[in-house]
C-alpha cells in the first residue's frame, strides 16, 4: 500500500471520526445530510458484500467494518437517538435519494467490467459514492451558519477521494496496474463535485471568516 | 502487466 492510498484512507476515517465525535459529543447532527448519510450506507453495503468471500488483508477487513459500522450508526443517531434527531435540518434535507441511487444502478447495469452480481453491485456502489455528497452539499448551500466541525467534515471527505487519486497514479505508473476506467473517472467526478466547496472552504479558512456557500 | 485488482482497495 503506498503512501496516498493510506492518507487517502485516513482522512476518509478521520471524517467519520469527526461527524461522530459532532452527533456523540456535541449530541447534535445540524448542518448534516441523513440522505448523504444513507447512501453512504448503500454504498458500503453493495461494496463490500465480497467482505464475507474474499480476504485481502487484516486492514482491509478491519476498515470495510468499520466504515459499515459507522455508517449505520450515524444514520441510526440521525433517525432515532432522541436529542440528535431534534437537531436535524429536515426541512431543507429534501434531495430525493432515488434520483441518484437509480441512474447509477441503471449506469452499473450498461457500464461494468463483468456482468456477475459482485461487480455490477462494486461498480453501483462507486458511481453512487461519486454523487453521494450532493444533498449534504445541498443542504450546506441552504445553511446560514455552517459550523467548523461540518465544514472540516466535508473537506476531509473530500481530500480522501483526491488521495485517491494520487494513489491510482501512483499503481498506475509505479506499481504497473491496468487502466481501470470505471474507478478512476467516477472517482474524479467525485473529486470534481467537490472543487466548489474547496475553493470556499480555503477562501474562508485563509481570510479567517465564518464558511458560507454562495446561493 | 496487471496485478491486484481494485477490490483490494476501499
Amino acid at each position: 500500500m503506498n503512501a496516498f492510498r493510506l492518507a487517502g484512507d485516513m482522512t476518509h476515517l478521520l471524517s467519520i471520526i469527526l461527524l461522530l465525535h459532532k452527533i456523540r459529543a456535541m449530541k447534535s447532527c445540524a448542518g448534516i445530510s441523513l440522505r448523504t448519510q444513507e447512501l453512504y450506507v448503500i454504498v458500503f453495503v453493495t461494496r463490500y458484500v465480497d467482505l464475507s468471500m474474499k480476504y485481502y488483508s487484516f486492514y482491509n477487513s478491519i476498515m470495510k467494518i468499520v466504515f459499515l459500522g459507522t455508517s449505520i450508526s450515524i444514520v441510526w443517531y440521525m433517525r432515532y437517538h432522541k436529542v440528535v434527531k431534534q437537531t436535524y435540518n429536515k426541512d431543507v434535507d429534501t434531495f430525493r435519494h432515488i434520483f441518484l441511487i437509480l441512474p447509477c444502478f441503471v449506469l452499473a447495469l450498461l457500464i461494468n467490467r463483468a456482468f456477475t452480481v459482485i461487480e455490477v453491485l462494486w461498480t453501483f456502489s462507486l458511481y453512487l459514492e461519486a454523487v453521494a455528497i450532493l444533498p449534504q452539499l445541498v443542504l450546506l448551500q441552504r445553511s446560514r451558519n455552517i459550523d467548523n466541525l461540518t465544514g472540516n467534515y466535508v473537506f476531509l471527505l473530500g481530500a480522501y477521494r483526491a488521495f485517491y487519486l494520487l494513489n491510482w497514479i501512483y499503481r498506475f505508473f509505479i506499481e504497473n496496474h491496468q487502466v481501470r476506467w470505471i474507478p478512476w473517472l467516477s472517482g474524479l467526478l467525485q473529486t470534481a463535485i467537490y472543487a466548489d466547496f474547496f475553493y470556499y472552504y480555503i477562501k474562508s479558512w485563509k481570510n479567517r471568516e465564518k464558511l458560507k456557500l454562495p446561493a | 502487466p496487471s496485478k491486484a485488482d481494485m477490490h483490494d482497495e476501499l
